[in-house]
């Protein structure tokens, strides 16, 4: 099954 | 400081239904532009952004650049006791501990007042790259969000691909499967009740429903939803605030590793 990502994975922290 | 006061009162009750299940804390950010907040779920898998414009309110002064914390369960709480036609306005202080919400009946023969503690609150703001997308849905909120709650009842996850045929919305579980397509539609007697698809390249995502569920609480703020797809970016989930601003909700895919 596809593994859920985290918004961390596609955008920049601060 | 910061006062506003917007004659839709109602609309404020929606914006906090439609975010206080997704979020529990967050920091108001009080600006000349608006009252706005950027907010993520705790598992950090959706985020939740609001603009509501400082021109959309009747009154709006912000002397200075401030961030409120606040519990949303509770502030939902304090708007609940607001009537749908009441005119809400909002007070606090750079640097105070409180927030006030005051309450007015159209006819001005009641007027309450309620204040909320706030909090501190360490959240961490994301960046947001300006994002080409690859295909843009806009169709009926009621529409989408019957989708989302047929298709739960089946699976957990969501598969949206955008070809030139439509945009398809599928599911599978234990008891089976279910595909749901929805073909451009123009013809309609009121634009809101279009479906319209701007696709650049066909794109196909997973996503869990229950974010998906949890989004569709804002479609009371608008009849329609726009949702921006591209190939390993999170999706948008947009519903438009009349003269005022938007609800956007940011969701991660699930990609196969």
């Amino acid at each position: 099954d596809p593994t859920q990502k985290t918004l961390t994975n596609f955008f920049i922290r601060g | 400081m910061l006062e506003l006061r917007l004659v839709q009162g109602s609309l404020l009750k929606k914006v906090l239904e439609s975010i206080k299940d997704l979020v529990n804390d967050a920091n108001f950010d009080c600006s000349a532009t608006g009252f706005s907040l950027q907010a993520m779920d705790s598992s950090h898998v959706a985020l939740v952004s609001l603009l509501l414009r400082s021109e959309g309110f009747e009154h709006y002064r912000c002397d200075k650049n401030f961030s409120m914390g606040m519990n949303l369960g509770n502030m939902s709480k304090m708007l609940k006791c607001a009537g749908n036609d009441d005119i809400i306005t909002i007070k606090g202080d750079d640097g105070g501990d409180t927030i006030t919400f005051m309450f007015e009946s159209p006819s001005q023969d009641k007027i309450a007042d309620f204040e909320m503690k706030l909090m501190d609150i360490d959240s961490e703001h994301l960046g947001i790259p300006e994002a080409e997308y690859h295909a843009i849905v806009r169709m009926p909120s009621a529409e989408f969000a019957r989708i989302c709650k047929d298709l739960s009842s089946i699976g957990d996850t969501v598969i949206i691909s955008v070809t030139k045929e439509g945009v398809k919305f599928s599911t599978k579980g234990d008891i089976g499967t279910a595909n749901i397509v929805c073909r451009q539609n123009t013809t309609v007697d009121k634009p809101e009740e279009a479906t319209i698809i701007e696709m650049q390249e066909p794109v196909s995502l997973t996503f869990a429903l229950r974010y998906m569920n949890s989004f569709t609480k804002a479609s009371p703020l608008s009849n329609t939803v726009t949702i921006s797809l591209s190939s390993e970016l999170p999706v948008v989930v947009e519903y438009k605030i009349a003269e005022m601003g938007y609800i956007r909700y940011y969701l991660a895919p699930k990609i196969e590793d």
